[in-house]
C-alpha cells in the first residue's frame, strides 16, 4: 500500500499532469484538411506547445524546483521527446481525440514522413496500448522520463536519480495494485522507456527528412 | 514567432514564465 506522504506526492503530479494538457481548440484542428505547408506549420506549433506544457508540468513535480537551473534544462532538453511520444501515446490509447484517431493516423501516413519513422511509432503506440496503463501510470512513467539521470550536460546526478526513485517505487506499488494478475507489467512499462529512448535518436533524423521532402 | 526558437529556448522561456514575451 503507498504510503501518506506517496498517496499525497501522487495527488499533486496528478493534479499537475490534468490541469496541464493540451488546449482544445489546438486538437481540435488536429483534424483540420490542411495544407502540406500548413500541416508542417501546426505540427511545429503543436509541438512547442507541447514542450509549455510539458514544462509547466515538470514545474510542479515535487523537488524539481530544488534542482540546479541549468540541470533542469538538461533534463527537459533532453527528455522533450520522450514525453511528447508518450503522450500521443495516451492520445492514441485511450481515444481521447474523440475518435478521430483514424482521421489523424491516415493523416501521418501521407504527411511525407519516411514510413521506416511512422511504423515504429506506431508499433510504439501499439505495444504502449496493450499494457492498459492507467492515467496515473502515464503520468508518473512521465515524472520518471523527465527525471532520468543520465542525460547529457546533467552536473548533480544523484539529486535526480532520488527524485526519480520516489516515483518509480510509487510506480511499482500502483503496477502490483491494478495488475495483481500480471506481475511483469511493472517491468514491462520500464521495457518500454528503452523503446522511447530510440525515438529521441531518430527524431531529428525524421524531422529533418521531412522539411526536405 | 515560436515554430522559430530551438528546443532550448521553447524550455528556458517556459521555465521563467514569460513564454509570450
Amino acid at each position: 500500500e503507498l504510503t501518506q506522504d506517496e498517496i499525497q506526492l501522487l495527488q499533486y503530479v496528478m493534479e499537475s499532469y490534468n490541469k496541464n494538457r493540451m488546449p482544445q481548440d489546438l486538437t481540435s484542428k488536429l483534424i483540420e484538411n490542411l495544407s502540406t505547408d500548413d500541416n508542417f506549420i501546426f505540427l511545429t506549433t503543436m509541438a512547442t506547445s507541447h514542450v509549455q506544457i510539458l514544462v509547466e508540468f515538470t514545474k510542479k513535480i515535487p523537488g524539481f524546483q530544488t534542482l540546479d537551473h541549468e540541470d533542469q534544462i538538461a533534463l527537459l532538453k533532453g527528455s522533450a521527446v520522450e514525453a511528447m511520444f508518450l503522450r500521443s501515446a495516451e492520445l492514441f490509447n485511450k481515444k481521447l481525440l474523440d475518435s478521430h484517431t483514424d482521421v489523424l493516423e491516415e493523416r501521418i501516413w501521407n504527411s511525407g514522413i519516411s514510413h521506416d519513422y511512422i511504423n515504429p511509432m506506431f508499433s510504439f503506440y501499439k505495444s504502449v496500448g496493450e499494457l492498459k496503463m492507467t492515467e496515473e501510470e502515464y503520468a508518473l512513467l512521465t515524472a520518471v522520463v523527465i527525471l532520468t539521470p543520465d542525460r547529457q550536460f546533467l552536473k548533480d546526478k544523484e539529486s535526480v536519480e532520488k527524485l526519480q526513485e520516489s516515483f518509480l517505487h510509487i510506480l511499482e506499488k500502483l503496477c502490483k495494485q491494478h495488475h495483481p494478475n500480471n506481475p511483469q507489467h511493472f517491468a514491462r512499462l520500464l521495457g518500454r522507456l528503452t523503446e522511447l529512448r530510440t525515438f529521441s535518436h531518430h527524431h531529428t533524423d525524421m524531422v529533418m527528412s521531412w522539411r526536405v521532402s | 514567432p515560436a515554430s522559430n526558437l530551438g528546443l532550448e529556448d521553447i524550455i528556458r522561456k517556459a521555465l521563467m514564465g514569460n513564454f509570450d514575451d
